[in-house]
């Protein structure tokens, strides 16, 4: 798999932590 | 499991997701518990609009607990009680006290899996003139790759969120309760509630860290303090004593943080970039409807008196960002009064763009 790297921009991340539900479910994250 | 990295909220995420923390609910509710922390001090202050900015005010040490115990949590661990937590003197290095499995926490973060990007102060500082904003990856990159516990992510992870005076304390406490004075918050209000001791808490975790070769150069990957002196930095015990806050905010030297060209960049900022992107989409279909509900907000004003902006800027060799409305709006509710909805909607936005991003390329 490829390395995922999460941006600054914004200290309230709510998006990064969508993305970061969406790979999990799909099995992209542990 | 991918090689994970992050700078400022992104090294939250990426350590979250390498300790196992569920994004929902519990990566959600360590957003939310910050956005309500600021949203109660902001309505006494005399600034009601302001959450991230209102001067003074720490988001750090608003994250820093939450953050810490889910990280905690996800790992098995236990955490200090509430009246340990309250202690200001409490000592949270003591890591025998969360009762973590080592092997459990070497499992989860294997050294070089996780990468969170740090900006050192002195380097950012020392160049004349100052390295522009758009560069990419200047001298001032560092980065953390291996851990010993939980306190050096938590670390890391908080000192790479830190920006002097936007999310941290400006100059140190004695400058930012004058500021808070001068708002009409109180000293000792903002004490029992905020503390403001997460960044010197981070700065000394940092400086072992440092000292141990875990802070690593950008450039050569080398230990930090090795680099600098084969480069022929002189660091005095004084310097070492003063400086608490080697390291600010990772975004400051690298926004878009990567291990090669393969690396897909998570950013909530729409725009072009050379590697694989999850990003809001240029254009959002509902923009155009919206723009006249929110007559009083900063992308109203964009449109208003700058009718021409150009659709993109480029910011550095590896991405041109969107100078669009929906990133006027993000950046807007990022920095004012951000409420529990509009932060649901962030992440269902982050969700629906990675579906989007999995299904064009046929990864479902």
């Amino acid at each position: 798999l490829p390395s995922i790297g999460f941006s600054g921009a914004g200290f309230l991340g709510c998006y990064h932590v969508g993305v970061s539900a969406c790979l999990q479910r799909h099995g992209w994250l542990g | 499991v991918p090689l994970l990295t992050g700078v400022s909220a992104g090294s939250m995420i990426a350590a979250a997701t390498a300790a196992g923390v569920a994004p929902e609910p519990d990566g959600m509710d360590v957003v939310l518990t910050a956005a309500r922390r600021t949203r109660e001090l902001s309505k006494k202050s005399l600034l009601p609009t302001f959450d991230a900015l209102t001067p003074g005010y720490s988001l750090i040490d608003a994250v820093e607990g939450t953050f810490r115990e889910a990280i905690v949590k996800s790992l098995g661990g236990t955490l200090p009680s509430q009246s340990q937590q309250q202690n200001r003197d409490y000592d949270y290095t003591l890591e025998s006290l969360y009762d973590i499995d080592p092997q459990l926490f070497q499992r989860r973060f294997p050294m070089g899996s996780l990468r969170i990007g740090l900006t050192d102060k002195r380097a950012l500082l020392s160049t004349f003139p100052p390295p522009s904003p758009l560069s990419s990856l200047p001298t001032a990159y560092r980065y953390v790759d291996s851990y010993r516990n939980v306190e050096d992510v938590v670390a890391a992870c908080m000192l790479s969120s830190y920006i002097p005076g936007v999310t941290g304390p400006l100059l140190g406490d004695n400058i930012s309760d004058k500021l808070l004075e001068a708002f009409n918050i109180g000293g000792s209000e903002k004490d029992e509630e905020a503390g403001n001791d997460a960044m010197k808490r981070a700065g000394r975790q940092l400086r072992e860290m440092t000292r141990l070769g875990l802070v690593k150069d950008g450039k050569t990957g080398l230990p930090s303090a090795q680099s600098e002196t084969e480069t022929g930095i002189e660091r005095s015990s004084q310097d070492e004593e003063d400086d608490s806050t080697q390291y600010w905010d990772g975004g400051i030297a690298d926004v878009f943080p990567t291990f090669d060209d393969n690396t897909i960049i998570v950013s909530p900022i729409s725009g072009m970039y050379s590697n694989p992107t999850i990003c809001p989409s240029m254009q959002q279909p509902n923009e155009v409807e919206n723009q006249s509900l929110d007559n009083s907000s900063v992308s109203y004003l964009l449109r208003s008196y700058v009718p021409s902006l150009p659709a993109t800027f480029r910011h550095c060799p590896k991405s041109s960002l969107g100078l669009n409305m929906g990133n006027a709006r993000a950046v807007k509710d990022m920095i004012l009064s951000s409420d529990d909805e509009q932060l649901y909607q962030r992440f269902k936005e982050g969700y629906d763009d990675t579906t989007r991003f999995l299904n064009e390329r046929g990864l479902t």
